[in-house]
């Protein structure tokens, strides 16, 4: 079953919002693919698990209701690892 | 901890700031106090020193802004981003922006200028995000529940430290208090004259434009704070403040006004009106006051007359005004301040003194105003 059109759009959101996280504070490049093959791997689950690890989140590379809470957390506009 | 890539640091101990503009959300005062507080927090546990300065480029240019404001992170309205610093460095490295869409406070309430400050001037002196959750220097803001409980974490200092050391043994300890550099008055100056003085818990308080002088005679040791910074809502530029020692509570008057204060805290119900203790419409402000605990009694000096005002019965006496020279004998000029100690009043007048023996009934000693600050 395919989720319905406005769990889709709120999924794109909250997808957006993520995207939009790991590229300003743990250097996701700006044109990630969003996944392949794999879903356990690609770019944004590594950054994911990078994310939660560094903010002491369980790490399980999802976007889970925590993580989400904490992406919506007021903070530093500096970004969590450098370069 | 971690610091910036490559690890850039200052090449100095002794910074500079200036406080380029402010929020509306708070009085002047508060920012001065909070930011300098905040610096504290970093001059604690290092060699480094932090003067201000009110012009010209600092090394670290502190300044609120909404979205769009000169570098190429704009800020995005209330919440999310908070502020933003940079690294040590020439011209924008160094310097802290807070995002004027958020709501500034001085409590736990909204978000805590205090706080966020000690955060990003950690940035400003070299120090990136930690990812212990107890760090300063995590990510995410945190409100405290008790801001009077803020300490920074060992992660914090350990990440400061490996940066500039610790507060360096070779630095000579000043034998005598150094004024900080931005004293608007440098306090040996002999003409240097106070708006008011009290006792507090065994302590005095000597009181001056927005800030004071807390001296204690246990340890002879002379600090000098803003005014802002234990009690934000007070005013600066005081008339007159005394303790009573029996409510453990120091009145503080200016203006038509007066607020009770109890250690930190000022004491719900003030301000008040002065014209509640029983003076006449025609006081609009008073010069100085000193509570008698032996006596309670709280004399009030207006020009050059005196009220009495009984602590027991909380009303002023019958009798009074008086004129002050008339009971207090050589004391004939405007008082700025009084206080007493070792069991003389001592009142203060422009840069002079006046050690007064209230049993003798007489004037004992005429003193510099500073004469109580080791100058």
């Amino acid at each position: 079953a395919y989720p319905l059109d406005g769990a889709a759009r709120g999924q794109d959101t909250s997808m957006e919002l993520v995207q939009q996280y790991l590229e300003n504070y743990y250097n996701l490049p700006k044109d990630a693919k969003q996944f392949v093959r794999r879903r356990d791997s690609g770019p944004v689950v590594k950054k994911i698990r990078e994310m939660q690890k560094f903010l002491g989140l369980e790490v399980t590379g999802k976007l889970d209701s925590d993580t989400m809470e904490v992406i919506h957390k007021p903070r530093c506009g500096i970004p969590d690892v450098g370069d | 901890f971690t610091t910036f890539p490559n690890m850039p640091k200052w090449r100095k101990t002794q910074l500079t700031y200036r406080i380029v503009n402010y929020t509306p959300d708070l009085p002047r005062d508060a920012v001065d106090s909070a930011i300098e507080r905040a610096l504290k927090v970093w001059e604690e546990v290092t060699p480094l020193t932090f003067s201000r300065l009110y012009e010209g480029e600092a090394d670290i240019m502190i300044s609120f802004a909404v979205g769009e404001h000169g570098d190429f992170y704009r800020f995005d309205g209330p919440g999310n981003v908070l502020a933003h610093a940079y690294p040590p460095g020439q011209g924008i490295y160094g310097d802290a922006h807070f995002d004027d869409d958020e709501q500034w406070t001085m409590e736990t309430a909204g978000t805590n200028l205090f706080l966020v400050a000690v955060h990003e001037l950690g940035h400003s002196l070299g120090l990136f995000h930690s990812a212990n959750m107890e760090a300063v220097m995590y990510p995410l803001y945190k409100s405290l529940t008790d801001l009077a409980q803020f300490r920074l974490s060992q992660d914090d200092v350990d990440g400061i430290q490996s940066l500039y050391g610790s507060p360096s043994d070779d630095t000579p300890v000043p034998t005598k208090p150094v004024p900080p550099t931005h004293e608007p008055l440098a306090m040996c100056d002999p003409a240097l004259s106070l708006d008011a003085v009290s006792t507090l818990r065994g302590e005095v308080l000597f009181f001056k434009d927005r800030h004071f002088w807390r001296k204690s005679f246990r340890t002879h040791e002379l600090e000098f704070h803003l005014i802002s910074s234990f009690w934000p809502s007070l005013p600066s530029d005081l008339d007159a403040a005394y303790e009573v020692t029996s409510k453990d509570t120091v009145f503080v008057f200016k203006g038509n006004q007066f607020w009770g204060v109890r250690g930190g805290e000022v004491q719900a119900g003030y301000p008040r009106s002065i014209h509640t203790l029983g003076f006449p419409p025609t006081v609009k402000k008073i010069d100085a006051a000193i509570s008698n605990k032996d006596k309670k009694k709280t004399y009030f000096f207006v020009e050059d007359k005196y009220w009495r005002f009984d602590e027991k019965r909380q009303s002023m006496e019958p009798g009074f005004p008086r004129q002050i020279a008339e009971d207090f004998p050589g004391v004939d000029t405007k008082i700025d301040a009084v206080f007493e100690a070792f069991g003389f009043y001592y009142f203060f007048s422009g840069s002079s003194q006046l050690e007064f023996d209230p049993n003798a009934k007489k004037v004992t000693h005429i003193l510099k105003s500073n004469s109580w600050f080791n100058c």
